[in-house]
Parts: structure tokens; sequence; C-alpha cells
């Protein structure tokens, strides 16, 4: 029970920052039907610089951990190879939504 | 697919490739689903198929990436593998990418899958099977033993392809699995890329909102992306349904109305009628049942079933003394891919197989390996019993392919309601779209060195929406994703099961109704919501969002009541003597209409709508109330159906109702 494993922790959403040009965030800041998130746009670029900052803030508060990926773009947070203790001690961080453990999916 | 997009009635003359100009596959001009990418999330692609070329007669028929597409192919792989070359992308398959961290990356791949391509290319054949069922080219020849089907087409057939290969396969090709976490990359990477369309042919939860793939899904829709996925392939029983969020589009899968009859005689004279895709005829031959063809010494504990080596620790199930020219008995079941226990048949020397359905379940097209005929469970006993007498035989005959069968109905394997997540307060599936026996390209390796095969499953039907949305689109450009699932809905018409459309077991199977692509480009009326409307639904239907949120929210007019989410069905877990869910209505038409609403069924239910007409300018909205009133008359706990339509003479916007009763103060 204490192997380490990958989880996904999911950040809370960031609040949207204030950039040259205006208000912007990634997609879940903007209205429905909004338009698609373009990566290369400064503003975005800028708001994702930010978000993984976060995450890898949340995640060197527990030592050890592994990250493999991180999202912005779809998804606020981040993967990593963690033991459960580790894992629960990040899902008690604040700014912190949940942590799933990876779960295995198939063809349908 | 070979025939469904004329089942559709997207080849009819009002259809909608006529409106989007034609299929136009091997022309330059416009066509259907002109420059949308459908980002196929999968077991990746198998560039060389005929469906993802850019190429008609050697010339170009696509002229570079779709404006603001960002996607870029992989590389070649520097060490023990050389399946994939970033020149294999193109301007139809305009993306190509994986993801294998959660394994391990490619060493941990290669380790414990050592058949797999370490690259995008498709091994198993699923991912090329949904991508070129969404949006393959038109008209493109079948080879092999699926040949006699003539052509197949995708449902967006000028669409572009992005695969994105999370799914790594077994080795007989019989699944792919992958984790959540290179799943969740798979979409991120979708979303910044800028695909329009994504689709999901892949289990999920059927619990959790936020499961990171639905949160993703949220993110995704909320940037512009339609999204549809996979029910799931749990039925007949009910509550399987999966992927629960409101922000994706959850498809079921039906029958079409292609037919692939088979028969089997036996020597007593019996004749029985099931599914086949035999090319030719074969015995009378003697007939031996699966238990009694077992091979001493083999235990695998099921009786009839027909197990290849593969599938059985190395070992054969079958005796080749006494399998050898005799037709075989096979029950279906356990974990052994369909085809496989004829490939045991095969292997160990027999002509033919008869195979029986377990239980209740889809009779199946498949290419076999020897002559089959695919019967369902009823059949067993008398069949079997006679196998068992002296001198028994059999003769398979030659199967019959046709179009204009009775369709669709629902297949027996696809998932179905109540959802699970959400108390009843959402209705899943959202629709129904073909998926049984569907003919598409498929990756060689894992389809037993095939290039086109007939796969089943709600995998099947997923990709359908996904390119009727992708068709819709272009027709549409400035339909949302939401408007887009809405159109799909309220345009359904209903699958042939038998049951009325005011039974909750058939909402529970075919959610608002079967797609109906050419109603559902011009519905009148559609259902939107967005990312507050979601955040709000949330706030009622799980404990993830801030409560600080959920006050603002409320503050600013949202209901966080699950129930009054701006879905295009209603859905009340437990109505608690009266309740009065809200909606809004946006004409999409260029012309002002006045709509009435009827409600049929929900039996003992008091049901007002509040107006009973509206009118709508185009571009406009507007909002009504339906109030439901539990009776004295109605029956409490049982979940109850109906269906509210708005008319306006020319469209009929239809949304299901299901809920559950309850009088002030009872308990569940």
């Amino acid at each position: 029970a204490a192997q380490p494993q990958t989880y996904i922790v999911q950040m809370a959403p960031a609040p949207v920052v204030a950039y040259e040009g205006g208000e912007k965030g990634l997609a879940s800041t903007k209205p429905r039907g909004g338009a698609k998130v373009d990566p290369a746009d400064p503003a975005v670029e800028a708001y994702s610089t930010h978000l993984k900052g976060q995450q890898r803030a949340a995640l060197a508060k527990v030592k050890g951990g592994k990250p493999s990926y991180s999202y912005v773009y779809s998804f606020n947070g981040f993967a990593a190879e963690l033991t459960p203790a580790q894992a629960a001690e990040l899902e008690a961080q604040p700014g912190v939504v949940s942590v799933h453990p990876d779960e295995a999916v198939e063809t349908d | 697919t070979s025939s469904t997009e004329g089942f559709l009635g997207l080849d009819s003359e009002d259809g909608l490739w006529a409106q989007l100009g034609g299929p136009t596959g091997g022309k330059k001009t416009p066509g259907a689903g002109e420059d949308i990418v459908i980002g196929v999330i999968d077991s990746g692609i198998w560039p060389e198929v005929a469906s993802f070329s850019d190429r008609s007669d050697k010339k170009l028929v696509y002229q570079g990436k779709p404006k603001g597409f960002r996607g870029t192919c992989a590389s070649a792989e520097k060490v023990g593998d050389d399946s994939w070359d970033a020149n294999l992308c193109n301007n139809k398959l305009v993306t190509a990418q994986y993801f294998n961290a959660a394994w391990g990356g490619n060493e941990g791949v290669a380790q414990q899958l050592p058949w797999e391509f370490l690259s995008p290319r498709d091994y198993n054949g699923h991912g090329t099977h949904t991508a070129s069922t969404a949006g393959g080219n038109y008209g493109v020849d079948v080879t092999g033993p699926a040949a006699p089907f003539g052509e197949i087409s995708g449902i967006a057939p000028r669409a572009r392809i992005a695969a994105y290969k999370a799914l790594w396969s077994v080795e007989d090709g019989s699944t792919a699995t992958g984790y959540t976490s290179d799943m969740v990359a798979a979409i991120d990477k979708a979303v910044a890329d800028g695909v329009d369309v994504i689709n999901y042919s892949v289990s999920g939860s059927s619990t959790d909102f936020l499961e990171p793939t639905e949160a993703a899904f949220l993110n995704a829709a909320a940037a512009g992306i339609f999204v549809a996925a996979s029910a799931g392939n749990s039925g007949p029983d009910a509550g399987t349904v999966a992927h629960p969020g409101p922000w994706l589009t959850t498809v079921a899968a039906g029958t079409h109305d292609r037919t692939t009859t088979g028969a089997v005689v036996l020597g007593n004279g019996a004749r029985y009628e099931g599914v086949s895709l035999s090319n030719a005829a074969v015995g009378p031959a003697p007939v031996i049942t699966g238990a009694a063809a077992r091979l001493s010494g083999v235990s695998i504990g099921a009786g009839a079933r027909c197990y290849p080596a593969s599938d059985n620790n190395g070992k054969p199930a079958l005796d080749p003394a006494k399998v050898t020219g005799k037709i075989v008995l096979c029950e279906r079941g356990g974990d052994i891919a369909r085809v496989n226990s004829s490939r045991a048949v095969a292997e160990a020397g027999g002509v033919g197989m008869i195979f029986v359905n377990a239980f209740g379940n889809s009779l199946n097209a498949d290419f076999h390996s020897v002559p089959t005929v695919h019967l369902q469970d009823t059949e067993w006993s008398a069949i079997s019993a006679y196998a068992a007498t002296a001198g028994a035989t059999a003769t398979i005959e030659k199967a019959v392919i046709a179009n204009g069968g009775t369709a669709p109905f629902t297949a027996e394997f696809s998932s179905r309601g109540p959802l699970v997540a959400g108390n009843g307060d959402v209705l899943k599936p959202d629709v129904i779209a073909p998926g049984q026996d569907i003919l598409a390209a498929v990756a060689p390796p894992g389809q037993g060195g095939m290039d086109f095969n007939l796969m089943s499953g709600t995998s099947m039907s997923a990709p359908h929406v996904a390119g009727l949305a992708a068709l819709l689109q272009g027709l549409h450009p400035d339909w949302s994703p939401m408007a887009i699932k809405s159109a799909l809905m309220t345009t359904g018409s209903d699958v042939l099961d038998g049951e009325a459309n005011t039974d909750p077991n058939l909402i529970f199977k075919q959610g608002a109704g079967h797609v109906q692509p050419t109603s559902a480009a011009d519905p009148g009326l559609v259902y939107e919501s967005g990312v507050d409307d979601w955040t709000a639904f949330l706030c009622g239907s799980t404990r993830s969002v801030a409560d600080a949120a959920c006050d603002d929210l409320e503050a600013g007019g949202r209901s966080l009541d699950p129930s009054d989410l701006n879905t295009p069905s209603i859905g009340i877990g437990l109505l608690d003597g009266t309740q009065t869910v809200t909606r809004t209505v946006k004409n999409v038409d260029d012309k002002a209409a006045t709509y009435s609403a009827t409600v049929s069924g929900l039996a003992g239910v008091g049901v007002t709508v509040e107006p009973s007409t509206l009118t709508v300018a185009p571009g406009e909205t507007a909002s009504y109330s339906v109030t439901f009133a539990v009776g004295e008359e109605t029956q409490l706990f049982d979940y109850l159906a109906g269906q509210l339509s708005w008319t306006d003479g020319t469209h009929t916007v239809r949304s299901p109702i299901v809920l559950r009763a309850k009088q002030p103060g009872d308990e569940d």
C-alpha cells in the first residue's frame, strides 16, 4: 500500500490575471461557446506559465514526488508518481481540489 | 463506413452532404466537414489507409492545415522501433502523437507490450476504425475479406484527422487499454492543438462528474470543442451508462439497416437463422459441441467455449482428432474475442462453427476463420441436444448481405441509464447512433492482417456523432458545442424496440433518440449552456466547487439545482410533491416563430408548461418553466417518463423527461 503510484492532482482554478491588453485566462474562464485556446497568445502563455508554477510549488511541498505531466489547457493540474502518504498530504493543501489515483480505461 | 451514411440520410438529395457541397472525396472543391479537425483519442492510426490520404490520383486534394490548427506530427523514435516517420502525417492526417508516460514511457511499453509500436502507429485497429468512421475519405475501396461491401466513407469525409494515441493494445488485438493520466494528457494536447471535435471511444466513470477526463472535457467544451463519448458496453443491464458530464455528448449504440443473414440447417431438418458473413456454404458435415471436442487433460472451466492456445495459457482447448472435418458448436462468452473461437476451430481442423450466445446479447457479423453462423442463446438447448446425438450433421448456408432491414434497435450491449451520478437529475445517454457491425478501416497487426473490419460497440457509435458534429459545425460555424448537441438531441427519432417513448426503459436506452442529421441541421430551437451553468450544476451535484463560487453564481441568478441545467432533456431524481424546472431556448432559424408545447406520458403526474406558447425572433432567446406535481394517482418511487415537444408547424423540438416521484414526507 505504501508503494508509489501515479496520481492526478487537480488544482483549483487560478484567478484570472491582468495582462497587457486586458484580462485573460484559459478555457475555464471563457464565456459560453468560447473561442479556442491559442497557446502562442502571449496572455495564454503567461497564464499557463503561472499555472505550471503553482503546480510545481504544490508538488515541491511533498518531497520526492515525481511529475509525469503538467496539464494546463483543459485541466489545471498534474500527474505525478506519489506514495499514498504524499497523495494525502497534497490533497490537504489549499488550492488542491482533488487527487485521483490513475485508473485503467479501455476501448468500448 | 459502408452503409450507415445512407441509413442516416447523409447522401440523400437534401442530406447534410448535399447541403455542404457533397462528399467530394476526390476533388478539390469544398465538401462535407471541410477544414473541421476531429481529434481522435484512441489506440493510434494506420496512416497508409486510403481513408487518411490527402491525395487522389497522386494529386493533393487537401490544401495545407486548417487555419488556427497547430498540431504536429510525432518524430520517428530512435531506439528499437522504426514504425513511424514524421512524414506520415499529411494534409488529411494533420497530427499524430502518442502518450505513454503512465506505462513508463517507451521503455515501459517495450517491456510490457513488446508487440506495440513506440509511435502513433495503431497496432490494435480500434483507433483507425473510429478515425475512419468519423472522418475518413469518401469512396475508399474495401479490400480483403470485406471487399464485397464495396466502398467506405467517413461520416464527415472532408474533415481532417488528428490522432492522439493513448490506448495500447493487447497482443491479439481484442482490446487496448490506457491510463487516465495519459488520456488527460492527450485531451490537453488536442485542446492546445486546436481541434474542433473530440471523439472518445473509451470507457469512463459512471459516478463522477469531475473524474479527470470528464473535467478535461468540460474545459474542452468551454473552448468550443464538441466531445462525443461512448456510453459503454455494459448493457443490457440498467444503470450502466458512463461519461456523465452534461457538457459532452454520450452516445449509445444501435443497429442499422444492413443485414448479414446466415443460417444453419441441422441433419434433423431444423433451420436456425442468425448473423453470418460466410461467403460459402459448408456441409453437411458432422457436428460436435465444444465440450465434446475438448482436448483431454485441458481444464479451462468453460463448458462449450472454444479457446485457441493464445487465450488458454498456450494450450488449445480443442482436440484435432475430434474436430477435423467437423462443424463445432461453440458457446460465446468469457474474455475470448468472438473471432478467437472460430480460430480455435480452424486451428483444430474444423470446417465450420455454430456460435451461440451464452445469454441475451448482440448478434455480430464478424469475419471468422471458418464459415460461421452466430445465433441467440435461445437456440442453444435444441442445437446442443441434437449435436449430442449419434451421426449429427449440420450445414452452414452462405450468408446474404442486404440493405433495407428494419432498424434501428438498441444494441444489446449498449449501456443504459439511469445514470448513477447525479441521483437521477441528469439523463444519459444523450443520443443513440449506429454502433453494431460497423465496417471501417483498421490496422492489420491487431486485426488478423485485415485492412478493413467490422466492429461493434459504443466505440463505433460515438464517432458517428463526432462526424455529425463536424458536419453541423461546418454548416453552422457560429454554433457552440452545446447547440450542436441540442440539435442532435431534439430532432431524434425513436428506436424500434417496441416500447413507447414514454416508457423510461426506452429513454434509458436511447436518451433523446436516434440521431437524424437532416433534421438536426435545422432544429429551430437549441438549448445552450456554458461554464458558469456547468459550475452551478456542479455546485448542486458535487462538493467540488468552493462555497464562495457557488454563492456568487446563485447571487447572479443561477439555480444550483442540477435539474435546472439548461439541457435538452429533463431529469428529476426525486420529485418531492412539486418541482418547477426552467429552460431557455434560442431560435437558430432565420425567421421568427411561435412554438406551442405538448407533453406526453408521465401518467399520474400533473405537468404545467408556462408559458405554453413561445414567440422567438431569430437569434433571440425565450424561457419557460415546467411544473411537475405529484398526484393521488402517481406511481411513487418508480421511474416515470414522458416527452416535451415544442412545435411551430415546421420544427419539432423534443426533450425526454424522466423522474421519480414521492409524496412530501415519504421516505425513499
